[in-house]
């Protein structure tokens, strides 16, 4: 589904350069779930962010369903994130004048779906992340781990062929945690690839690949036996 | 050195009044460590915001150092925060236009620390999170530990008699968040109080106490044997 050929990503500014990614290759086949770990600071959410089109490599190709995203115009950017990609951000970013329940429809709005039909799939989302209770709260009435499911809820509505996911669940219990996980399990069970950023060792469990980051490069890539 | 008596905190917005805290009373002696779990959205957060002074009960008490905070004025509170409270927020609130090291000196500024010392006490501080490359950066170009790191650094300035940390491992990963329990950790043996919100059982065990929230109110309280 996804392939990065010696990615590098800088960051140019004040007096020089600093490289997030040093040479990134991966590849990830359709259905597969990953998790993605390593230290603070290693690259996790760049390289989500590059694999999510949400960022450019200064050097090196990335591949989506076989087309270099290099030769894709704006358009077509948009258009892939918006279709069949799901993205859970490290800081939620929930648009803070919309209430939960239009934040969660957002993407079945820019996909064009009909009113009657978004509200449906947003307000069963929401209730499947327990926040049923919370549809018109501002996101500035939530909580850090309300928020959190918010995010997670907007990702899953499309069901998309893609999940990113950059540390869903490090702003929740246990068992909330484990719901959520539970979710992203049956979308994975439907067929989704499903990339989660995590530091916990029980959420990579639930994945068949593990992936280390370590200071811009990949430390290892395990298949789980 | 704290004391909570019957605390109700209600959000009042359209139609009605939600309670996020239904009546909690709760001590903790000086020197105290104190981890605080609960299921995401039961009013751990908004516990911490009326210990740290940031936020008043709607009815209840609240004692710190034996003077009811309901007494002390605008600048009183101020001084209290600023002298011998340190918070970390759960969303880290770091300061967009002044860079890490900016941010970390901000309590040592409002205590009117010469700027020789100040920069001192920030750098050797950033050093020990982990941040002594990044003290120039924007926050806008940390990874999301390395706010946290940032927001940890920023509340430890003062050494302050009491800490609140509000997730503070959250976004890092087990080794980092490691090092950062143990300046926690020898903070306490220095004699300050510490009160920890956590959803992790490893981060628990190093208090002395765990205080259980549900749904606003206490569920369990219980010293470690
Ligand atoms: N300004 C507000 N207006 C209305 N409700 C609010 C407001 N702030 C918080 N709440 C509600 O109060 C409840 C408790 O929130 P709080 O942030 O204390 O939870 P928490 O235990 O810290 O959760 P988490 O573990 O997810 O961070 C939540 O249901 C939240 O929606
Ligand atoms: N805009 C930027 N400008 C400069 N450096 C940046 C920028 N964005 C990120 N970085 C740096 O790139 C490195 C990797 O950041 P990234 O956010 O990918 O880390 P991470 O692995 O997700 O960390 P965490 O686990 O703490 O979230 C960090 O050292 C960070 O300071
Ligand atoms: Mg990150
Ligand atoms: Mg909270």
């Amino acid at each position: 589904l996804l392939e990065l050929r010696d990615v590098i990503k800088a960051y140019r500014f004040g007096g020089g350069e600093f490289r997030a990614l040093k040479g990134v290759s991966l590849a990830v086949h359709e259905g597969e779930y990953v998790a993605l770990m390593g230290p603070s600071g290693s690259g996790k959410s760049t390289l989500m962010n590059v694999l999510g089109l949400l960022d450019r490599p200064t050097e090196g190709n990335y591949f989506l369903r076989g087309r270099d995203v290099a030769s894709l115009d704006e358009r077509e950017r948009a258009e892939a994130r918006n279709s069949y990609i799901g993205f859970v951000f490290q800081a939620f970013n929930l648009l803070p004048r919309l209430d939960v329940l239009e934040n969660v429809e957002l993407p079945l709005v820019y996909a064009g779906a009909p009113a009657a039909r978004r509200r449906k799939r947003a307000v069963e989302l929401l209730e499947l992340v327990g926040l049923g209770d919370k549809l018109h709260s501002l996101p500035s009435q939530l909580s850090g781990g309300q928020k959190q499911r918010a995010a997670i809820a907007r990702a899953l509505t499309m069901a998309p062929a893609l999940l990113l996911a950059d540390e869903p669940t490090g702003n929740l219990d246990t068992a909330t945690g484990d719901e959520i996980l539970d979710l992203v399990g049956e979308l994975h069970a439907a067929g989704s690839t499903i990339m989660v950023v995590t530091h916990e060792p029980d959420v990579a469990e639930r994945a068949e690949r593990t992936v280390v980051v370590r200071d811009g490069v990949i430390a290892s890539d395990e298949r789980r036996a």
